[in-house]
């Protein structure tokens, strides 16, 4: 598998694609959807789907596509080579979402979840695929939160096309299975070849199966913590377990918006007196408005 | 912390020819609030700089590979050493009401480094702009003269108004970034507008009773 | 200058993690 524009700029999101058969846009098609790495610490998280005209379904049936999930990296690649092969009438696309595209979209002030990150990363793969030409009829998809709203939400946006949620979907239908192992397989190409951005010297990939609950995922992330900086863009910032050892390891930093929190909480506690006294500040004129409006002070001492 | 950021002059950091004689920062009495503040004497003392602080919450630095914690952007602006000899001045009338050296009137125990304003040649040879003088053999003798303080400071005003404009500082009512360009001049500002937001600026320097003074003036 | 403050005064990898952009 080529990821080379991923490669490149790994700190972004990229779509990969085949290119669509003829057949697609011709033929009524089933659609799959499913993803690759939601669970580790480390590493993008890569959505797939795979699309094949309805007539085809009992060829990927026979591929025996349906048991990826015990498959070893190296047998997974194998199936995507073959699964690639059927250029006549299976295509694929990919969305890798970087670390840190997760970990800025899941910390950015507005709330924005992984759930609706991975809900908007599906609705656009599947409106790519209606874009390309594919002649869709019916998607099927692994369940991201709860599979009755999800499958709603889907329905509702395609209200042409005949969704499907189920969960272990990629065990039910060898079309989401076919999409688990494109997305797999990329997850896996993207880990092995990750290009750390910073210039960092002797960072090694042993960081174990890289979940937050694995002791010596846990351990790479300490080892390779910097006390400002914190970590590689190769780490999701945005995970609990990457977020206490920063708390109890790396130098305390405040945001505009940090206070809004603590401002609230000590509020609640003061005395109502506190807001009608006047302080020593409030007795002092206040400074020119050329100054306020710049943020300018007389300075009385370093 | 032994590190802060200053924007200041180049000169400011030319070596002294003699030790001692160096740039350096002193705490001296702000004439419109009576408090401390922080100034900063050239090398010689030759010229005063008033020190203002660009401080917003929540900002630190970077400089080459250290962090710094205060975020603070200090600024050396050059200022007349006439506002700050003018409160001993004016209180030297209030108190006496009599013709003194100068040396006699700067003192002041809370701020010892006032005495260096009067090394500031440009500023004594200004005090006639808001004294009497008498000489007495060679040595001369002021008295704070409002009405003379009073023109002085108009034509402070005055060169501030133009200074305004040419910078094309916003003095209107609506409030609107400094970095903000209108394609349209606001046509609602007027010269009374600039006048009042100078004699604003000026008041900054001054206590507030001539500041009432200059107002009406 | 930054948006931020960082409790703290010393050495920062400032080559090794900020690429400054214009």
């Amino acid at each position: 598998m080529e990821l080379a524009p991923f490669e490149q700029k790994n700190w972004g999101s990229s779509r990969l694609s085949s290119p669509v058969p003829p057949l697609c846009r011709t033929q009524q098609c089933c659609l799959g959807i499913d993803e690759a790495g939601r669970g580790p610490v480390l590493g993008p998280m890569v959505y797939g789907i795979c699309f094949c005209p309805l007539s085809k379904k009992q060829d990927l049936e026979e591929l025996k596509v349906a048991d990826s999930k015990t498959l070893s990296e190296a047998e997974r690649e194998r199936l995507f080579e073959k699964l690639d092969s059927l250029k006549e009438y299976l295509g694929w696309a990919l969305q890798i979402l970087s670390p840190n595209v997760i970990s800025t979209s899941m910390q950015q002030r507005v709330k924005y979840n992984l759930n609706a990150l991975s809900h908007d990363t599906a609705i656009a793969l599947i409106q790519y695929a209606l874009d390309s030409g594919v002649q869709l009829r019916e998607v099927f998809v692994d369940t991201v939160g709860p599979a009755e709203k999800y499958q709603e939400k889907l329905q509702e946006r395609f209200p042409e096309l005949e969704v499907t949620v189920k969960p272990k979907a990629d065990a039910l239908f060898p079309i989401v299975s076919a999409a688990s192992i494109c997305a797999k397989v990329a997850r896996d190409y993207a880990v092995k070849h990750w290009k750390f951005l910073e210039d960092l010297e002797d960072v090694n990939l042993d960081y174990g199966s890289g979940y937050p609950n694995d002791p010596k995922t846990k351990e790479w992330l300490a080892k390779n913590l910097d006390p400002v900086f914190g970590y590689p863009q190769f780490v999701r910032f945005s995970w609990s377990t990457a977020q206490s050892i920063l708390d109890s390891r790396a130098v305390p930093i405040r945001w505009d918006d940090s206070d809004g929190h603590e401002k609230a909480s000590s509020k609640g506690s003061q005395s109502m007196l506190a807001f009608f006294g006047l302080k020593k500040d409030d007795m002092r004129r206040p400074a020119h408005r050329f100054f306020q409006e710049r943020k300018l002070e007389t300075a009385r001492d370093l | 912390p032994d590190q802060w950021v200053l924007i200041a002059r180049d000169s400011l950091l030319e070596l002294p020819k003699k030790p001692g004689d160096g740039t350096f920062f002193t705490r001296l009495r702000n004439p419109s609030t009576g408090e401390g503040a922080l100034f900063l004497f050239s090398s010689c003392a030759q010229q005063l700089f008033e020190i203002k602080v660009f401080n917003e919450d929540y900002h630190s630095w970077f400089i080459g590979q250290t962090v710094q914690h205060d975020g603070r952007l200090f600024f050396a602006t050059p200022m007349d050493a006439l506002f700050l000899i003018l409160y001993y001045l004016i209180k030297a009338e209030k108190e006496q009401g009599k013709f003194q050296p100068v040396d006699q009137v700067i003192v002041d125990e809370e701020f010892p480094s006032s005495h260096i304003l009067l090394q500031c040649t440009q500023a004594v040879q200004s005090l006639h702009h808001v004294t009497e003088e008498k000489e007495i053999g060679s040595k001369k003798f002021y008295k704070y003269n409002k009405e003379k303080t009073l023109k002085w400071l108009k034509k402070k005003v005055v060169q501030t108004v133009k200074a305004l404009k040419t910078n094309n500082v916003c003095v209107g009512s609506a409030v609107q970034s400094s970095t903000f360009i209108r394609s349209r001049q606001i046509l609602d500002v007027t010269e009374e507008d600039y006048t009042r937001y100078a004699h604003g600026l000026i008041s900054e320097y001054i206590p507030e009773d001539l500041s009432a003074d200059l107002l009406k003036y | 200058l930054l948006p931020c403050e960082i409790q703290y005064n010393g050495h920062a990898a400032v080559d090794k993690y900020f690429i400054p952009t214009i």
